[in-house]
């Protein structure tokens, strides 16, 4: 089997500013794949958290205008996870 | 061969079995290697006792890796085993833990898992296990334990991220932890588990939000510990019990082992607090180890000291 690949998949930071909000998330998550990478599940989402998800190229524009629609504020921690997990080994063999 | 070790690198499965033999031949008299069980995969179970051969002396048992995508976890592992090992005999501290007191070292906890993350899925983070009438693998081991086990309104779906398993311990890989750890439970003092990101240094409880008996005790060494971590290079840490800090969870392994009667648990969430999240650079594994080096050894310290 290929090794799954994770171009152009992001990581969305979002922090819930009230109840609202962290439903938002939580119903981002019922229709769409978020991995969360913290809170390590969408049912521990909740109001002022700091929230780390990531998501597929392919569902990312959704999301994104889920949270803009909401008024939500986020920040695109990471815009392609494939070039990261490269990335992550920075040390050459000495 | 499965070519050449390295600390200041990420490590295969293969690459790790081969440095613990080598642990082993290097310095014999101060560590062995004992197969706790096996994995769903059959993979072996290695934990790595560093001390003298004394089974009576006070011990610490910690395990990296339970999370499979937590590659800085099963790192930060072997760094404690390698600056044990060196430094014996030259640092004072070491020194005298090492002569008093025995650490027992899982480096890869989640061993299939971490195989997977290495070969197949970067960002795996269950073990390797079937599911019964599903085609999702895995359960999270750190859900899997026998304490308030899936008391939550958690998720009996094999394909969450966060599922605990059909039952307690019901995965090899739990069941041989708590296994070896009953049968050392006289001389294990304290137990650490090292997990990432967020920067945290967490305690009991997680299932519930009421406090341990010794709640003033863990938050002063929480306190100091995180302190001591950030002498060198100034990274921030939270501490606090895992209900209030993060949020609640239920069957993970700090809160198993506190109720079995190791009043002194700890769990470290490493670097970092999000930039790069699980996939913390290389760059960032040595400066990441001497710092949470720290505060293990001063865990350690007080364990030696104030526990009988």
């Amino acid at each position: 089997i290929a090794p799954v690949r994770f171009d152009r998949e992001k990581v969305f930071r979002v922090k819930p500013q009230d109840e609202n909000q962290a439903n938002v998330i939580k119903d981002l998550a019922k229709t769409n794949k978020l991995d969360f990478w913290y809170p390590d599940a969408g049912l521990h989402v909740a109001t002022n958290m700091t929230v780390d998800f990531q998501v597929s190229d392919k569902e990312s524009q959704s999301i994104q205008s889920a949270l803009d629609q909401n008024k939500m504020h986020y920040e695109i921690l990471i815009h392609d996870l494939q070039e990261v997990i490269e990335k992550q080994f920075d040390v050459k063999e000495d | 061969m499965p070519g050449r070790h390295s600390y200041a690198k990420y490590n295969s499965w293969d690459k790790i079995v081969a440095w613990t033999e080598k642990m082993v031949h290097k310095c014999p008299d101060m560590v062995s290697r004992i197969k706790i069980g096996t994995t769903v995969e059959d993979n072996p179970l290695y934990v790595l006792k560093i001390g003298k051969k004394d089974e009576r002396r006070k011990a610490i048992f910690m395990d990296c890796g339970i999370h499979a995508r937590e590659w800085i976890s099963p790192a930060f592992c072997q760094w404690f085993v390698y600056q044990a090992t060196k430094t014996y005999g030259k640092n004072k501290i070491m020194t005298k833990l090492l002569d008093q007191m025995n650490f027992y070292v899982l480096p890869v906890f989640n061993v299939d898992g971490y195989i997977w993350s290495w070969k197949q899925n970067r960002m795996w983070r269950k073990n390797r296990s079937k599911n019964q009438n599903s085609n999702c693998i895995g359960t999270d081991l750190n859900r899997n334990f026998n304490v308030s086990w899936n008391a939550f309104p958690t998720t009996k779906d094999p394909c969450k991220e966060t599922y605990p398993g059909p039952e307690p311990e019901s995965e090899k890989e739990t069941k041989a932890v708590t296994d070896f750890i009953q049968s050392h439970l006289k001389s294990i003092k304290a137990y650490i588990t090292i997990h990432s990101y967020s920067q945290m240094l967490l305690f009991p409880y997680g299932y519930t939000s009421e406090l341990p008996p010794n709640n003033e005790e863990l938050t002063k060494v929480a306190k100091i510990g995180t302190d001591v971590l950030s002498t060198l290079y100034e990274t921030h840490y939270i501490y606090g019990p895992i209900a209030s800090t993060i949020y609640p969870t239920s069957g993970s392994s700090l809160d198993w082992a506190y109720n079995l009667g190791v009043h002194h648990t700890f769990a470290f969430e490493l670097r970092d607090r999000g930039r790069f999240g699980f996939l913390l650079p290389e760059s960032q594994i040595k400066s990441t180890c001497k710092e949470t080096m720290l505060a293990v050894k001063f865990i350690a310290k007080y364990i030696l000291k104030h526990t009988s």
